[in-house]
């Protein structure tokens, strides 16, 4: 409650006639974007939680004590579902094609909250670094993507803070109404380099001083 | 060097040999479509009487003087299986994409303006403008704030005989989220992805502000020029637009009725989050 109550507040500031036509000083609206972007950023706690009790419904009740740990992994690694929590985050730089998990991440989830009461669909657009990734549905369904390149006007930006050139591209289908939908996105390893990373070449002493064990 | 097009199943977009969107066939029509981007010069005086007045904040008032971009632009084209793009490039601080999906009824232009340069003292306010055949009539529709929709005539008001002064800017009206024209064949219209200044000053023409940098305060109350910086340069905006267009008399849904879906999908987007799974199989996601 207190998180949307922050967001709560800036809004109502934001119904002043200045901030609607942008007739505020410039440091004026600086602080706007200052107000929105921390309330924004509070608020994301409250729907991080929300869409893990809607994807885990039996954690409702713990739903802050399992927020709060770290996933935890069965000893012969299955996977403890209910123990699980997801670290749902948003891309504020999507807009310059800018995303530190799609650029960073060998695999990684991709989640759309449709806020309609109607079923609704878009075409993801994510930036990459990789050249071949294969998008599946929750039921293991690959989905068609494709990859695209980055506009050099965007790429030439100089505050963008990206080394990607392309953008993978995917339809959300079937969005459900007041519900969402994910992709698991997997990075197809194409080289020693990409699945090792360039640093393995290299020759390195390792100073062993415990047990080292290997999955 | 050849005229090239794009498209899906739904629609398809020629480009001439310049690089610049020249025909559409959509919704059972083809027809003649351009589209390029403009800019007005800010007005500037000492405020000390009305038509001394500068350009600013509150206030939208070009000196008269309007320019063009150059007609032949730097292209890119992209085919695939999901999407079809053009990438064009006007100069060096005025680019766009044009695409279209393969699942998608609409255009898609997605801009990028800025830093407007200032080096020649001079305010600009950057424009875009589809340029059709339809014989509109002096007559537009804008939406009052998504709801419903108002019948705008140019050098017209309803309610008294007009006289404007401010030919371009007196003809200017909010747009929320969408402009549209149309004659008893043809319509055409814009969604926007922000509020906008738009209006259609001429027959077939629909015009949208994009954006604007203006070096003298306007006398309204702000006390500062409209300039924005970030990193000491002015600012760059991108965003989208959405075209649709059709006959007017098309398979269900509706024409009207595709854009009031498209609005609603655009203006309240689905919300994206992403989460590392690194360390998962597919299986335990799953």
């Amino acid at each position: 409650e207190p998180h949307l109550t922050a967001l709560r507040e800036v809004m109502g500031v934001m119904q002043h006639h200045d901030a609607v036509t942008g007739t505020e000083k410039q440091h004026v609206a600086e602080d706007y974007a200052r107000r929105l972007t921390i309330a924004i950023r509070a608020c994301s706690v409250t729907t991080k939680d929300v869409l893990n009790q809607l994807i885990n419904p039996d954690s409702k009740d713990e739903l802050h004590s399992v927020s709060k740990r770290n996933p935890k992994f069965h000893p012969h690694g299955a996977y403890k579902a209910k123990n699980y929590t997801f670290n749902y985050k948003s891309c504020n730089y999507l807009n310059i094609s800018q995303c530190d998990i799609s650029e960073t991440s060998s695999q990684f989830v991709v989640t759309l909250y449709n806020p309609l009461a109607h079923s609704g669909y878009q075409y993801v657009r994510l930036p990459i670094l990789g050249e071949k990734y294969i998008v599946k549905d929750y039921k293991g369904v690959e989905v068609v993507s494709q990859i695209v390149p980055i506009a050099e006007s965007i790429l030439n930006l100089p505050f963008r803070q990206s080394n990607t050139t392309h953008e993978l591209v995917f339809l959300a289908n079937e969005l459900p109404p007041l519900g969402y939908k994910s992709f698991f996105i997997t990075k197809l390893m194409e080289s020693f380099d990409d699945f090792f990373g360039a640093e393995a070449r290299e020759p390195s002493v390792i100073q062993l001083d415990e047990p080292v064990y290997y999955e | 060097n050849d005229e090239f097009t794009i498209g899906n199943k739904y629609l398809n977009i020629s480009f001439s040999k310049n690089g610049m969107l020249s025909t559409i066939t959509a919704n059972g029509v083809s027809s003649y479509l351009r589209q390029t981007f403009a800019y007005y010069e800010g007005a500037f005086g000492d405020n000390s009487e009305f038509i001394k007045r500068a350009s600013g904040a509150y206030i939208f008032r070009p000196n008269g003087t309007e320019k063009f971009f150059g007609e032949n632009v730097e292209i890119k084209i992209i085919k695939g299986g999901l999407v079809e793009e053009v990438h064009q490039k006007f100069n060096e601080w005025i680019s766009q994409i044009v695409r279209v999906y393969s699942e998608e009824n609409h255009v898609e232009f997605e801009w990028l303006v800025g830093p407007i340069p200032i080096e020649d003292k001079v305010g600009k306010e950057i424009v875009t403008r589809f340029y059709s055949g339809i014989q509109s009539e002096g007559v537009f529709f804008t939406d009052s704030n998504g709801r419903e929709i108002i019948k705008r005539v140019r050098n017209h008001r309803d309610t008294w005989t007009l006289n404007l002064a401010e030919k371009i800017a007196g003809n200017y009206y909010p747009v929320t989220s969408k402009i549209a024209i149309e004659d008893d064949n043809i319509r055409m219209t814009v969604l926007n992805d922000r509020a906008q200044g738009g209006t259609s000053l001429q027959d077939g023409v629909i015009e949208l502000m994009i954006h604007r940098r203006l070096l003298h305060d306007d006398a309204f109350g702000v006390a500062e020029a409209l300039n924005e910086e970030a990193y000491g340069k002015g600012l760059v905006a991108r965003g989208h637009h959405y075209l649709v267009f059709g006959a007017q008399k098309t398979s269900n849904p509706s024409l009207k009725a595709r854009e009031r879906f498209l609005e609603v999908q655009k203006l309240l987007p689905n919300w994206i989050f992403l989460s590392d799974a690194s360390v998962l199989k597919f299986e335990e996601w799953q």
